[in-house]
């Protein structure tokens, strides 16, 4: 039990920095924030508790409770991202992640999902905001049919347009 | 694996059956306008894989059948008095049904489809491939393609991102425990 | 206090379906949604409890708890500016209120903003999005001095420019 | 009445003194990129108000002090190890106070400055135009202009908007007992 807990823990740790740092990376920042784990029992891990601290680009601060509502959620996904790469789910569904991010940011969430999405890792994300979904493959569009008074769905694959920014 | 596609049938606001279909798309954005039925979606999708109703803002199984009469086809007059005692009436013939089904290609490229029934009375009934199976039976096979209902690690509901960063100690051990 | 309380809500309770209504208003539905109170105990109406409803345009349920995240916050918009009507306190503070809205209802609020506000009634409005900020008086932006490692602002006034749309 | 402008010293993000100005504006806007300072402004009007420190993010007084070297004046190495204990010396010199001070114009046309001060100890005090108050007086003025803090029916913190139209029936009558 400790050995199966402790080769998932290691994993994670060892990629939550990297992930990170790629949603955090930018002009004025190349090298992005930094994040890690920390167990507080070391003998017993699963009995313990795991700690997250993740500190944004410019800042010094790794409690929690001090990042804004944009660092958190940045610091959320890259956790669950770090979660993810140790025991890969075949798909994602996100239901408007970005709320609370400014535009840089949801470029970079856009991004990384573009460069992550595969075969093997697909991405269902809801959003409200236009610089996320023209990054997709395909939209999938929910109307309500009033006459009907039930939803609908149109899919459109945007790969067919070429000139897709 | 990847998930190719959806069916849902009366299944909240979606009324009738309804296909979705996520094609060959790696990365597919849902949009829409507030209350158009895009996290009811998720609900879907999140049913099917055998959540419980309460993590699907529903209090049972029943909330999650579709109720709602075509604007048109009855007096619509009666309805301003709805209270509750009426929502059988509303929904016009309280026999409705309703199911969700999701088309996943397996790692080996095998289709299989998962279903989830919920019948008028409120109980559910999982099937693979049409055939009636018991709910841990679901499960396992979907274990077996690292989706993990317990740890719901790869679904974001609407309003929950910020929590997961600020998630105690206690429960990320807990999930790390159920993935490992 | 039977009196006071009475009095309080029933001023709400009148004011209540109006303001939904304009924060609901749109080509597709001219007459907006519809929303109430209700108290759990009519005799003694502070010891029990007083019941918001709402129902969106085209819509049929009642309950809260059946409304979609933009339907939420704008019914709590609505009930936060029918309390203030009975006793207006002189200004507002929104943090991104419209973090879950479409499009089309952050117009909408910020058009009931627009003309709502007043020399008794202020509203200092934090935002991401465009559309929001763009219809204030004023701008107020912060950033981070990096150099001196502290936020900052700075102040525009809109009003200034004549072309502002 | 309304609220003019806002003084901020050592407060939250904001180091030194920061003037900002609402001018005759009736809708005011404020923006900036993620972690930029926007909520921390809100937490300066909620704290001038009365607010406690735990609606405003934090534990205590004390965590409402700006903390922070200014890059390149200290060796910053030395804080890659920070943890707990170092704060005090992370914040350079630990005798920081800290005040937010509002310019309020009552409904008379009178200009009144709203002022609270955190002092190094983390204890506050409350002055109207510099003179020293007790917190009760502090409120009855405020409750003059009808800012009720206690109802706290005009200040919409982030993420809490959806959580004001879910409320229960008993958190709705207690608002509106307040107010009445
Ligand atoms: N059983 C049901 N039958 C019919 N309609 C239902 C049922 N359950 C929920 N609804 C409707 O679904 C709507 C909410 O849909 P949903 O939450 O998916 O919206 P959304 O597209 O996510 O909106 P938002 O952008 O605001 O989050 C509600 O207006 C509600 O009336
Ligand atoms: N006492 C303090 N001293 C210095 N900095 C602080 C202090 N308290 C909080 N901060 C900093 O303030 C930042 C958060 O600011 P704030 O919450 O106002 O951001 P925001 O502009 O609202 O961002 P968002 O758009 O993401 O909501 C954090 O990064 C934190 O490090
Ligand atoms: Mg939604
Ligand atoms: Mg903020």
């Amino acid at each position: 039990r400790f050995r199966l807990f402790d080769e998932a823990f290691q994993h994670i740790s060892k990629s939550i920095d990297n992930i990170y740092k790629e949603l955090t990376k930018s002009k004025v920042s190349p090298l992005g924030g930094s994040a890690y784990l920390t167990l507080s029992q070391e003998d017993e891990p699963y009995l313990g508790g795991i700690n997250f601290h993740s500190m944004p680009p410019t800042k010094r601060f790794r409690e929690m409770n001090l990042l804004s509502g944009g660092e958190k959620s940045i610091a959320a996904l890259a956790l669950l991202f770090a979660i993810h790469s140790y025991k890969p789910s075949p798909f994602f569904v996100l239901d408007e992640v970005d709320a609370a991010l400014d535009n840089a940011n949801v470029n970079r969430l856009a991004n990384y999902i573009v460069k992550n999405a595969s075969p093997t890792f697909q991405f269902i994300v809801i959003s409200l905001k236009n610089s996320l979904f023209e990054k997709a493959d395909a939209l999938v569009g929910i109307y309500r049919e009033q006459r009907l008074n039930s939803s609908k769905a149109v899919t459109l694959d945007l790969r067919n347009f070429s000139d897709k920014e | 694996g990847r998930l190719i596609g959806l069916n849902l049938y009366n299944f909240k606001s979606y009324r009738g059956l309804n296909r979705i279909g996520f094609g060959s798309a790696n990365f597919t954005s849902i949009m829409g306008t507030n209350g158009s039925g895009k996290s009811n979606l998720m609900d879907a999708i999140s049913f099917v894989l055998g959540l419980q109703s309460n993590s699907l803002r529903s209090t049972n199984a029943k909330d999650l059948i579709y109720r709602g009469r075509v604007a048109g086809t009855d007096n619509d007059d009666d309805d301003d008095d709805m209270d509750n005692s009426d929502k059988e009436n509303y929904s016009g013939d309280g026999s409705r049904n309703a199911y969700v089904s999701a088309i996943y290609e397996t790692s080996e490229g095998e289709q299989v489809q998962f279903k989830r029934v919920i019948n008028s009375n409120g109980s559910t009934e999982y099937r693979i491939n049409e055939k009636l199976v018991t709910m841990s039976e679901y499960s396992d096979l979907l274990k077996d393609e690292n989706i993990l209902i317990k740890a719901k690690n790869f679904l974001v509901f609407q309003g929950e991102v910020e929590k997961i960063a600020a998630q105690s100690a206690k429960e990320l051990t807990n999930i790390i425990e159920i993935i490992s």
